[in-house]
C-alpha cells in the first residue's frame, strides 16, 4: 500500500482516470442504483442511501466529484485501503463505479446512522463509551497492524447499525507507513487533531489514539473541547494548552480518568498505542453494544430521521 | 449556524483557506 500510494502521488490526473477505469465496475451506477434518500454531505463527496437494482439490497453510496478534488491521488489510495482490508469494524466496502466526473463508492449500509447524532442529543453511559471506545479500538488496531493511520477519526466518521454495531468509515486521508515511519502532511478535522499535526512536527499511529480521546469527550459532552472557537483558534488552543480540560471530570470513574489520560498524553511516547488501550481495564466495564439501540432510536427521533 | 458547525466538522487537508 505505501508503494502504491507514492506512486499514486507521483501520477497525473490522466493516469489516474486510467487506473480508477482499471478498477472500477464498468456498470453504469445511473442505471444499477436508485437513489433513495442523501444522508449528509462531506468535504470529499455526497453520499446517500440507494437500491441495488441487482439484488434489491439498500447500500450507501459515497459520490465524489472528481473535478473538485485538488488530490485525486487520495481516492485511489482510499478505493485501495477500502478493497484491501475487511474487518468487523470498518464499513465494508461493495463496489466502484466511474461515471464521467464522477466516483460512485458503494458501501454496506449502516441504517443507525453517524456517532455524532447519539452524542449530540443524548446521554450516554460510561459503559456505552467504553463499548463504543472497544469497537473503534479494534479498527485502529486493526488498521494500525496493517501499516495504516485514519487521521480522520471523529464521531462523524463511526457509524452505528440499529442492533448496536459500531464501524469506523471515511478512509480517504489514510496514510500507509512502513514501521515507524512518520508523517508531516496537517491532516484531519481541527478538533479532533493531536498536538503534533497541529504544530507540524512529524507524526505517526498514535494520533488516531489522541482522536479517539477526543472522541470520548464527545460521547461525554456531546461535543469536542473548543467547539465554540474558530478552527484557527482552535488548533491554537490545542498547540498552547496541549491536554484539554474536561469538565466534570471529578464525576467519571478512575478507570475512565486513567483511559482518557493515556489517550490524550501530548507527549506521544506517553501516549497509549491502540493495543495497549484494548487490554485497559476500563473497557471491561463496557456494556452490550444492543444499549446502544434505545439511544439510536431516540437521537433519529429527536432529528426526525426515523 | 448550522451550516457554521457543519463547515467546522469538514476535514482538512494541508492548508485550508482559513490559514
Amino acid at each position: 500500500l505505501r508503494k502504491k500510494e507514492m506512486m499514486n502521488a507521483m501520477m497525473s490526473d490522466e493516469e489516474i482516470y486510467e487506473e480508477l477505469r482499471r478498477i472500477c465496475n464498468p456498470d453504469d451506477p445511473h442505471v444499477r442504483f436508485e437513489r433513495v434518500k442523501q444522508l449528509g454531505a462531506g468535504a470529499s463527496g455526497v453520499v446517500f442511501i440507494a437500491i441495488d437494482s441487482k439484488d434489491g439490497s439498500r447500500v450507501a453510496i459515497k459520490d465524489i466529484d472528481l473535478t473538485k478534488q485538488s488530490k485525486k491521488d487520495l481516492i485511489l489510495n482510499e478505493i485501495n485501503v477500502l478493497k484491501g482490508f475487511n474487518h468487523k469494524n470498518l464499513v465494508n466496502f461493495l463496489d466502484a463505479f466511474l461515471s464521467y466526473d464522477h466516483l460512485w463508492v458503494a458501501m454496506e449500509l449502516l441504517d443507525g446512522g453517524s456517532l455524532t447524532d447519539v452524542v449530540t442529543e443524548v446521554v450516554m453511559k460510561e459503559g456505552q463509551i467504553a463499548a463504543v471506545c472497544r469497537e473503534t479500538l479494534l479498527a485502529i488496531a486493526f488498521l494500525h497492524s496493517k501499516g495504516t493511520i485514519h487521521r480522520d477519526i471523529k464521531s462523524d466518521n463511526v457509524l452505528l447499525g440499529m442492533d448496536g454495531t459500531v464501524k469506523v468509515t471515511d478512509f480517504g486521508f489514510c496514510a500507509n507507513i512502513v514501521g515507524d515511519e512518520k508523517r508531516q502532511t496537517m491532516v484531519g478535522t481541527p478538533y479532533w487533531m493531536a498536538p503534533e499535526v497541529v504544530t507540524r512536527k512529524q507524526y505517526g499511529k498514535k494520533v488516531d489514539v489522541w482522536s479517539l480521546g477526543i472522541m470520548a469527550i464527545e460521547m461525554i459532552e456531546g461535543e469536542p473541547p473548543y467547539m465554540k472557537e474558530t478552527p484557527l483558534r482552535a488548533l491554537y488552543l490545542i498547540a498552547a494548552v496541549g491536554r484539554p480540560k474536561i469538565p466534570r471530570w471529578e464525576n467519571l470513574s478512575p478507570d475512565f480518568q486513567d483511559f482518557l489520560d493515556k489517550c490524550l498524553q501530548v507527549d506521544v511516547d506517553m501516549r497509549a498505542t491502540a493495543d495497549e488501550l484494548l487490554a485497559h481495564p476500563f473497557l471491561k466495564c463496557a456494556m452490550e453494544l444492543r444499549t446502544l439501540t434505545p439511544l439510536i432510536k431516540a437521537a433519529q427521533k429527536i432529528l426526525h430521521k426515523s | 449556524a448550522h451550516s457554521t458547525l457543519r463547515r467546522k466538522r469538514y476535514t482538512v487537508v494541508g492548508n485550508p483557506y482559513w490559514m
